[in-house]
């Protein structure tokens, strides 16, 4: 029985099966839309069809053509229908299982597979005026939502249409094959198609990341979050989240030209004054970094006739109060330049990992 | 594991069981720092919610809970947004444990790769789970060695499903080695030339059907492609962002 939470547990006298929708992609096609399980391949669940040894056979001998009607009895044994009064699943009809067989089982023979064993056909009533089993109607799709259809009628599986070879009699898989005519968007520049619902969704897709430029236009004061939020610029990097992505908080922090602490402050990189600078902040910043721990920290005079006004942010006085937040946090800007014209160099190492001291071998 | 052996206490200190009443063990793990495990996204369909599961370290046999065990709770489940059930793409999550290990000879943890470095085809690497055997569930973790496979070969094997760049495929055309059911979200490590230390570059995610005909290799989700999304969960958590 399908126990569903807070669904009472059904007793050996009465019969619980009961109809469920069809999820099956496979057989989303069918004249009928509810199912019940067990099937007639022996799955308890639709999900166990769904990774079935015969969800991927049959599509795959659909593509041979060996009979008109194969997808549609693969689909009464995968999700057999459900009668919606009895609740109990409709058989195929034997001569539909056996016209399945008969064409098909010759064709796995060639590739050294078998027939499903679970399929016997004697286990289906024969097709006669008060049965109820199930034929096919005369217009029942051949193919299932998996496959392209050929212009010639033909099934093949979807993964093959437009894949650059011709799989179809008529090579009609390979015909208006731009992005366009599939409903798709076509990366600038390539001949790579990406969904509609992929643009402007803060995962760059196209080789170029052209699915994830101009998304928002922001004022010149403002910054584009990932997700195309626009905030202002002087929350960048304060160490608050302001993006609703939380992506005005990201990559603050950098060990520039190797080893010299950056921070993005406002959009522009500042250096780190060395003054008031601490190991638990080294700590800090490698740990933010995943860079593991400090191997070493150095106060790095700022080399004379440094062109232009070198940007300092400051150790805030109170850092140790603002405990769980990150090195950007704990920054300030100020009035005045940094006293020691020092700023802060940092080498981290990885802290151990990948190592197993336990499986050590023990000379003998 | 299909086609593997049992493993010794200790062999593989990353692995862990993610379990949930009143299942027990329902998917494999991965130790990536003393708070940080990662496992697959399929493995939370239907129980995203953090206080249904617990992290189970440091054991090799389920049945019998050793001094080298810690079990943690889970903080928070972060499953990558991208995921997809029905194509199993972006098959990926990072979780939060309670509080940090105890590191020790029989829980560490494993190394993430650098941005870019992926196993090399035809090399061979290892899978460890607690999954079907074929014919049962084992209590004692078991191991098998698989060889990494290319894109393309992986490819010829699965008609019906596309082989994306987020994952990556090992195992063997007979299928004779293999991940099974129960297995998902353990480790695909492979051993570093120097050093000895061991990297991981899959997480177990789906396959063709294993426990009764084996077919193909199996798939696993690509963990170099996620590199920097999750360093970037472990700090967008350690900082409350």
């Amino acid at each position: 029985c399908i126990s569903t939470p807070g669904a009472t547990l059904c007793d050996t006298r009465n019969n619980c099966s009961r109809c469920e929708p069809i999820t099956l992609e496979l057989c989303m096609n069918l004249p009928y839309n509810s199912t019940t399980y067990p099937n007639y391949l022996g799955h308890s669940t639709q999900r166990e069809s769904s990774g079935s040894w015969e969800a991927s056979l049959f599509p795959a001998l659909v593509q041979t053509n060996c009979y008109k009607y194969l997808m549609f009895f693969a689909c009464t044994m995968l999700v057999p229908k459900c009668d919606a009064h009895t609740h109990q699943r409709v058989p195929p009809c034997r001569s539909l299982c056996r016209n399945s067989k008969e064409r098909c089982e010759s064709v796995l023979g060639v590739v050294g597979l078998v027939w499903p064993e679970d399929s016997d056909c004697n286990q289906f009533p024969e097709d006669g005026h008060n049965v109820t089993c199930l034929l096919p109607d005369p217009d029942v799709d051949e193919c299932s939502p998996s496959h392209f259809k050929c212009r010639s009628g033909r099934c093949v599986l979807s993964s093959k249409h437009c894949d650059g070879h011709m799989d179809c009699d008529d090579d009609s898989d390979e015909d208006n094959c731009g992005c366009v005519e599939r409903g798709l968007w076509a990366c600038p520049g390539t001949r790579q198609c990406i969904k509609h619902t992929m643009i402007c969704d803060g995962f760059p897709d196209c080789p170029l990341l052209e699915d994830e430029r101009n998304c928002s236009v922001c004022n010149d004061n403002e910054l584009s979050c990932n997700n195309h939020q626009c905030v202002h610029r002087t929350l960048w990097c304060d160490g608050k989240k302001h993006c609703s992505d939380s992506s005005d908080e990201w990559d603050c922090v950098s060990l520039s030209e190797g080893s010299i602490l950056t921070v993005f402050r406002t959009a522009v990189d500042y250096q780190v004054c060395a003054d008031d600078w601490t190991a638990e902040l080294s700590q800090l910043t490698c740990s933010q970094l995943g860079l593991g721990v400090p191997a070493s920290v150095a106060l790095i005079p700022d080399p004379p006739g440094v062109p232009g006004r070198r940007r300092w942010l400051h150790v805030h006085p109170d850092w140790r109060q603002r405990n769980g937040s990150a090195l950007q946090g704990l920054l300030e800007k100020r009035g005045h330049a940094c006293y020691s014209r020092k700023r802060v160099s940092l080498q981290c190492t990885k802290e151990d990992c990948g190592l197993r001291p336990a499986a050590r071998v023990y000379k003998r | 594991i299909l086609g593997g052996r049992v493993s010794r206490p200790g062999r593989w200190p990353w692995q862990c069981s993610l379990q949930s009443d009143p299942s027990g063990h329902i998917c494999g793990c991965v130790l990536i720092g003393k708070k940080w495990v990662l496992t697959v996204a399929h493995c939370f369909e239907g129980r995203n919610s953090a206080d249904l599961w617990e992290v189970v370290l440091g054991i090799n046999n389920l049945d019998h809970p050793s001094v080298t065990m810690q079990t943690r709770g889970v903080a928070s489940v972060t499953v990558h947004p991208r995921y997809t059930r029905a194509v199993v793409d972006y098959d990926i999550s990072v979780v939060e444990l309670d509080r940090e290990v105890e590191i020790t000879g029989y829980v560490r943890p494993v190394c993430l790769p650098e941005p870019g470095q992926l196993p090399v085809a035809d090399t061979y690497c290892y899978i460890t789970g607690w999954g079907h055997m074929g014919n049962r569930m084992p209590f004692k973790l078991q191991e098998g060695e698989v060889r990494i496979i290319s894109v393309s070969q992986c490819q010829s094997h699965f008609d019906m499903k596309t082989i994306t760049s987020r994952m990556l495929c090992a195992g063997y055309e007979a299928g004779t080695v293999d991940s099974c059911m129960g297995d998902s979200g353990g480790p695909l490590v492979c051993e570093e030339a120097r050093g000895g230390s061991w990297t991981l570059y899959g997480l177990t995610s789906w396959g063709s059907v294993c426990f009764s005909k084996v077919l193909g290799p199996g798939v696993y989700a690509n963990v170099t492609h996620f590199t920097p999304w999750i360093h970037r969960q472990i700090y967008l958590h350690t900082f409350h962002l």
